[in-house]
């Protein structure tokens, strides 16, 4: 369809301008209230002084996650989508030149969260990276494969819940890697800080990667 | 926009339908994972003898909620949507003619798990039943509008987790009143039962008032 052509166009163009600024850029998808921004917020924290983040926001409607970020110290931008349940790359284009790029090799872009659209909307990102909660159903990823076979990491969140919500974690795992295969697999929880010093490890090994 | 004319023309024709047979009609919505599938499989349950139901239940991919929702013992249809993230008046008059609807009087419709788009296109239902689970922040209503504003119902779900989620239910309260002052509100865990008893006699109400 036109609209997807136009749109991975303008991808190549923002992943070319990322290159140019060498940013890491990260596409952070999931459901709605899976724990989007309370990772990014607790994780961009640690990730200091090797990665300096930015911080690019969708959502349709106030400014609430955009003010949680804040809290981080990182730079934010927030795109309000109005009805629009995705991100596009022209949004996030347009959203770069408000941004304050200097001193940054990290960019962070919270998606809209929807576990469908937005698994067709390249931004022109690096690393796709999809969460899913222990509180969602472990069939999430059968049951929504177009956006888990786009990730190149899916991050378990809310660990500390998954006693009180029987999760199980073989059965989890066995369907991610049943539609992801290649796709890293980190288990956290941003209220205990459980796999975030592991997540900053393999950032600064992408870094590396790819200077 | 023409698709949604077309829709909103076959979602009459649909409402026609239901009327002639008696059918009282719910459209469940809600985020990926907040509990409808397990909510109408405890429920429908309950409302026997007064309430019959037949239940279409629209996926993306795989038969996971038909074959736990035939638990219930009612009839099942299922719609696969692949990539399309919300059900349309056209799908679900089609699945009608694979529901055997003799003796039936009540017709539930699982939406696909999107807290964006089917807000958009009417079914042809008589009420618009949105789910928010109480692990899911409770800020949504205010960032997803269009979803709640639509709603007739709004049911919180795992009220067994909300200690151990720490959620905030005099804050949950208001954002939904905010969004959606006319929406009656439940409070409910399929887990326990909570608040399954007071749903069964809010339907019965509904089916009375329509005859
Ligand atoms: N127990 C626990 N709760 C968490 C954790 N992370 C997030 N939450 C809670 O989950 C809810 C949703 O978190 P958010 O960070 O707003 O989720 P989100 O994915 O950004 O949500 P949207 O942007 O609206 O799609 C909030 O009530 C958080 O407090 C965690 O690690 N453990
Ligand atoms: N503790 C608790 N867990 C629940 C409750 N209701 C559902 N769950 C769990 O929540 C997860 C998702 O439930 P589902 O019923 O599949 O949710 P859904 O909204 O139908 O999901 P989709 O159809 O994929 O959008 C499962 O692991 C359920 O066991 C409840 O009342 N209490
Ligand atoms: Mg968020
Ligand atoms: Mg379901
Ligand atoms: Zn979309
Ligand atoms: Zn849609």
């Amino acid at each position: 369809r036109a609209i997807l052509e136009k749109n991975d166009r303008l991808a190549e163009r923002n992943r070319g301008f990322f290159r140019a600024r060498g940013l890491l850029v990260l596409n952070f998808l999931s459901s709605p209230g899976s724990g989007k921004t309370t990772f990014i917020r607790e994780s961009v924290r640690k990730l200091a002084p090797e990665l300096k983040a930015g911080i690019i926001v969708g959502d349709l409607a106030t400014d609430n996650d955009a003010q949680r970020l804040r809290e981080s110290g990182a730079p934010v931008v927030q795109i309000t989508t109005g009805t629009v349940c995705h991100l596009e790359a022209e949004m996030v284009g347009r959203a770069l030149q408000r941004l304050d790029l200097a001193g940054l090799n990290l960019l962070i872009i919270e998606n809209v969260g929807n576990l469908v659209c937005p698994a067709s909307y390249d931004l022109g990102e690096d690393l796709r990276i999809v969460l899913l909660s222990v509180t969602e159903g472990e069939d999430k990823p059968l049951k929504y494969p177009p956006m888990f076979q786009s990730a190149d990491v899916v991050i378990i969140t809310k660990m500390d819940l998954a006693q009180a919500c029987g999760y199980d974690r073989d059965a989890a795992l066995a369907n991610i890697r049943r539609v992801a295969p290649k796709a890293r697999i980190f288990e956290t929880s941003a209220k205990t800080a459980q796999g975030l010093d592991t997540w900053r490890e393999y950032l600064l090994q992408q870094q590396q990667a790819r200077k």
